[in-house]
């Protein structure tokens, strides 16, 4: 089982948008998806139109398993919600002694077997459960939106990143994804440009910027169904085929 | 001494980019003013391109005073900046028993002759920090992004605003700022409708998508300084004359 966590501390970067599709492709492409949502704001649910009463909340603060919170999204592809009771489950691990940052990883361990992938969407900043989602996951997708105030924020996250590598030492930071690549403006040229200079290879090709991908939340859809000739649908095909393709050379 | 919040759970919505602008504005204006940042994050130091030692997490772990804490960013406006070290506060003040969400109350007391208006950038999410935001404001202005997601994510919010009301009785949740309207699609003007829909008179004007506001970041400067002719700077202007009007009638 392979643990991907989406996560950058900036928000509004595209974490949620590309963790539905992310999921939703490698599910459409045969693997066995589980999609955690690990975010107060329990987006990932919504994305996807599904409604579920057992959440992460109850699962970290052992009154329920990932079984019993696990609900059927599309062929292949089931969610682990979250809402805002997530904050007490936080509040429980802060106020931990140690081994609070163990938690998912602990309660992921009994479905090893079921999933093939795991797709943990991380919610904005740092926190006890940011620090749960790193501490289980093997490899870190970080979305990067292409503005100034965005890139400023990235080697921050990168150190925040190598702090819980200590502990987790599986981690790996595999993936830069630049989004909200605007063509009509030499901005996200230039910041796009900043992030291959500090991250070569690691850096992906671009989703740009592309209403669909907006609209198919509000449809409660991911791309591949709502627009799957988009522009959005395109590219974030072409980064499911890099994530999937790394996975079957390892 | 009026003390505003900008905040929104939502991650990227324009929460720094108004509180930057709002406060740089008003200053303008002639009010003295004082901008909180209180973002693990420290998005606001960065956006004026200023540097300070002693932050928000000395203040709320009582190792330092606002006083001390507090650098001159422009003429007629302080800032009382923030970065990754915050985490520590947000954890004492979770593991407090009791009266934690006072911490910020507190520490802003011995300053309200000083200042005229505190303007707070609130991080994404809910934490203990966000508790103490909202927990010692008059008012809060949330800014709202055009799309589905983002206005899936409001009334959350709101539900957010009145617990803690109960506690804080001057809280107000005063305006709705929408914003990165763009108006070349109907999503923009279709969440507007939603939002106007269900709060009225609360909803300001938006704001319209505009890469100068973007690029202004980094140039470490506010709209009115990088941009002045811009839309964001026009937008911005009409946002700020609506806050200052409603100070002056209180
Ligand atoms: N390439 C894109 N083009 C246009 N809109 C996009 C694109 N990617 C994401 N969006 C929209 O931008 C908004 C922010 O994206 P998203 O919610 O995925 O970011 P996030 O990092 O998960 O935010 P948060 O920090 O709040 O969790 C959403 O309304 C989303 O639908
Ligand atoms: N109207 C606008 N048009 C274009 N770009 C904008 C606009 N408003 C803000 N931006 C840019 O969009 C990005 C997100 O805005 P900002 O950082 O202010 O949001 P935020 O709510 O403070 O994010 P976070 O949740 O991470 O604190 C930034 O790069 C900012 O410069
Ligand atoms: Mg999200
Ligand atoms: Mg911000």
């Amino acid at each position: 089982m392979r643990i991907i966590a989406i996560a950058m501390t900036k928000g509004g970067v595209g974490k949620t948008t590309t963790a539905v599709n992310l999921s939703h492709g490698l599910a459409l492409r045969g693997q066995r998806v589980l999609l955690v949502d690990a975010d107060t704001q329990g987006q990932c649910a919504k994305a996807l139109g599904v409604d579920k009463d057992v959440t992460l909340n109850e699962v970290l603060l052992g009154e329920a398993t990932v079984l019993e919170a696990v609900t059927k999204a599309r062929q292949n592809l089931d969610l682990l919600a979250s809402d805002h009771r997530l904050t007490r489950a936080a509040l429980a691990i802060a106020r931990r002694e140690r081994d609070g940052h163990l938690a998912l990883a602990e309660a992921l361990a009994p479905v090893a077997e079921r999933y093939d992938t795991v797709v943990i969407d991380a919610a904005p900043g740092v926190d006890a459960v940011a620090v749960n989602v790193l501490g289980c996951a093997d490899e870190v997708i970080a979305p990067v939106a292409l503005t100034p105030a965005a890139l400023a924020g990235v080697l921050d996250f990168v150190r925040h990143v190598e702090r819980v590598a200590r502990h987790n030492t599986r981690l790996d930071l595999r993936w830069i994804l630049p989004t909200f690549h605007d063509q009509r403006t030499r901005t996200s040229a230039e910041t796009l440009r900043q992030l291959q200079e500090h991250f070569g290879a690691k850096v992906c090709r671009s989703i740009r910027v592309n209403i669909e991908l907006a609209e198919a939340f509000g449809w409660r859809q991911s791309i591949f169904e709502h627009a799957p000739r988009s522009r959005g649908a395109a590219d974030y095909e072409a980064f499911i085929g890099t994530v999937a393709e790394a996975d079957a050379r390892r």
